[in-house]
């Protein structure tokens, strides 16, 4: 690349995952691989907290079990993995 | 491990699969060896057989595709998601798909697989020098036809081995044209191509005409991709375009500009902003093999494992030297039983140990833990126990003064080689490992590697020489030992027995205790064949209610463990060579060698 490079941050057409809010990749690796389901995360349409089926997914994987969106579990989230859910069928 | 609800499994051993596509990533003949000898690590350790077939309806239909892809669980373009399977059954069930919006390797980056020249189908070795330049990719220097080509060894000049890259002006895949290479310029739909295109597709694969006219003969094949062809993005297998513009910047090779997550990319024409056209560069991708036999193993009815060096934890990793887990291996064997094929071994080197057969293009193993110092010929001084304690038993006696510590009797003779111990259990936080008479002993924290052999017969005299079981109670450091159905108890200088198991309350049914775990509060576990018993330590009784099966509490674990015994606050179970650990929350944290994993053998 020349000098001066630029450094805005694009949207990629096709690009799917990489721009997801922490919260929302949560929310949507905890639902696809079973560790929640879309009811138990939004009941009466009001957020509730992640907590339980963070500890379920970093127990599960083996990670250390804070129930908090920490950094390795985040981490653990954004790893490439298999599609078969953990939980459930 | 764990099998889907119900142990799904296969009714019959004699499986077949049939690949439906191939990945433009790799050579044909590289995805069939992948998946023949991913099939191959469950044959191994079962009756399993496996065949590939070419037409009708395999046990195992394989596939690549691309986000949505025919059955309702969409891939997510590059990274994230890999592959997925389905349990063992009829019609899509045992089908595994893996995403073709991935870079698929051997795990280490592109596999450039020569056809034609004269190395035989051999890899491009990159770099590689012609006329005294050097290239890290295929060429078409040095040709008139435009076929991109390699050496094969670093030297084309000096060795004049070489072969051609994949190219569509070589070869197709696939399609009706019996793997013809493209014509270009060629007609589709009144529009003339003259290089590959996805027009007329919507699940983004690169194809072309093997004649002038598409319209006319309806004869097409798919695109290999070029060495340099991208991944994902909107232009998957099209190469990149240097220079190209980015932000009214130039760019002359791959940039992770524009990105927050630093993955390199190129645009696939010379103009980013006006085309919008990109993918990923190459990067060291996936491996297909790894990935398969992770696959093969939902197929056959597993599913995740929460171990995380086991095969079947839900997470890619790239493993060097692969070798099925020993979780894998008692998941799999679970559902169909053993094989007659070569069981696992431990990692290489291990002397004493058989070598098994392992993939050919995955590079020699790492230590994953820092090895101990060799035994040395020193001493170890045995624990302080606390003071004796008196007992009005009339098996009472008194026991020599034990000296500063034990001697080892016979340095020379090595725990390493022991195939297996009679009992193991942890005292004053080292473990000590019993055989025949003489025991090892180790602590991690001091770092002092391997201590021994010493004497039972000296430390504690009037045992058997060979021990079942011991523990330690914790509160008052008097040390149990099990031998057949007797028991001894030494405290201090003081040893109690030997009495019969009889008058802990523990019946006939019960075989060899094989182990104990210390619960707290007086209270210790002690297992036999496939229960166990909740001993009383202060009355020296079993409490009501027991034995109760090992199985309900203790799941996950062999339940025909030679050794049981706590060990920094964790359950172990051992059986064979191999050790299952298990957190107080009796969750199997661990699989691994007793011999390489805990006493840290080279």
């Amino acid at each position: 690349p020349l000098q001066g490079k630029p450094q805005a941050v694009v949207t990629f057409p096709g690009d799917l995952i990489s721009t997801l809010p922490d919260l929302q990749l949560a929310e949507r690796y905890l639902q696809r691989f079973g560790y929640t389901t879309e009811a138990e995360t939004k009941i009466g349409g009001r957020q509730v907290s992640l907590g339980k089926a963070l500890l379920k997914m970093q127990k599960q994987l083996g990670l250390e079990e804070t129930g908090e969106l920490d950094a390795t579990t985040l981490e653990a989230m954004r790893a490439p993995r298999c599609g078969v859910p953990d939980v459930g069928t | 491990f764990l099998t889907f609800e119900g142990d799904l499994k296969w009714d019959h051993m004699d499986l077949t699969y049939r690949v439906i596509n191939y990945s433009p990533d790799l050579d044909r003949a590289v995805i069939d060896d992948a998946f023949r000898r991913a099939f191959q690590v469950w044959s191994d350790v079962t009756p399993l057989t496996f065949t590939q077939i070419y037409s009708g309806e395999a046990d195992i239909m394989i596939m690549f595709g691309s986000q949505e892809h025919g059955d309702g669980y969409p891939f997510d373009g590059k990274d994230g998601l890999l592959a997925h399977a389905f349990p063992p059954g009829q019609g899509i069930q045992g089908d595994a798909h893996f995403d073709d919006d991935e870079f698929w390797t051997l795990g280490t980056g592109l596999v450039v697989k020569t056809r034609h020249g004269n190395a035989n189908g051999a890899e491009c070795h990159f770099p590689f020098t012609f006329e005294g330049r050097s290239y890290s990719r295929c060429t078409t220097e040095g040709r008139k036809d435009g076929l991109p080509w390699c050496a094969t060894t670093p030297n084309y000049d000096q060795d004049k081995k070489y072969g051609f890259c994949p190219s569509e002006l070589l070869y197709t895949n696939g399609g009706n044209s019996d793997g013809a290479p493209c014509v270009f310029p060629f007609i589709f739909d009144g529009t003339s191509y003259d290089s590959c295109t996805t027009d007329g597709r919507s699940d983004g694969y690169r194809w072309c005409a093997t004649t002038s006219s598409f319209d006319q003969d309806k004869k097409y094949g798919f695109c290999p991709n070029r060495d340099t062809a991208v991944i994902g993005g909107n232009s998957q297998g099209d190469p990149c375009v240097f220079p190209f513009t980015f932000l009214g910047q130039s760019y002359s090779a791959c940039t992770s500009q524009g990105r927050q997550d630093g993955k390199l990319w190129c645009a696939t024409t010379s103009n980013y902003d006006t085309d919008k056209k990109w993918g990923f560069c190459p990067d060291r991708g996936y491996s297909i093999f790894l990935v398969a036999a992770h696959e093969f193993g939902h197929s056959l009815g597993l599913d995740h494992s929460s171990v995380r060096e086991a095969l079947m934890y839900p997470m890619y990793s790239y493993i060097q030297d692969f070798q099925l887990h020993p979780d894998d291996v008692q998941g799999i064997q679970y559902l169909y039983g053993r094989g007659s094929g070569p069981k696992p071994t431990a990692p290489a080197p291990a002397p004493t140990e058989e070598p098994q057969p392992v993939p050919t293009e995955e590079p020699q193993p790492v230590p994953t833990e820092e090895t101990q110092p060799v035994p040395t010929e020193e001493p170890q001084p045995m624990p302080t126990e606390a003071g004796s304690t008196s007992t009005t038993e009339e098996e009472e006696e008194e026991t020599p003064e034990p000296t500063a510590g034990p001697i080892p009797v016979d340095p020379s003779r090595d725990a390493c080689v022991e195939k297996n111990f009679d009992a193991i259990t942890e005292i004053n936080g080292e473990l000590y490992f019993f055989k025949d008479g003489k025991y090892w002993t180790y602590s991690s924290f001091w770092k002092s590697g391997i201590q021994g052999a010493f004497s039972v017969a000296d430390t504690w005299p009037g045992l058997p020489d060979t021990i079942d079981a011991v523990f330690q109670d914790l509160l008052t450091k008097r040390v149990f030992f099990f031998a057949g159905r007797q028991f001894w108890v030494f405290s201090g200088k003081s040893v109690l027995g030997p009495r019969a198991i009889e008058k802990l309350g523990i019946g006939k049914e019960a075989g060899r205790i094989s182990g104990a775990l210390q619960r707290g509060r007086g209270k210790v576990l002690l297992f036999s064949g496939e229960n166990y018993w909740r001993l009383d330590v202060k009355v020296q009784r079993v409490d009501k209610g027991y034995p109760r099966a090992t199985d309900d509490v203790f799941t996950g674990v062999p339940l025909d463990a030679r050794n049981v015994f706590l060990y920094q606050g964790k359950y172990h179970f051992c059986q064979g060579s191999f050790y299952w650990r298990m957190t107080p929350r009796y969750q199997v944290d661990r699989v691994g060698y007793v011999k390489y994993d805990i006493l840290q053998c080279p």
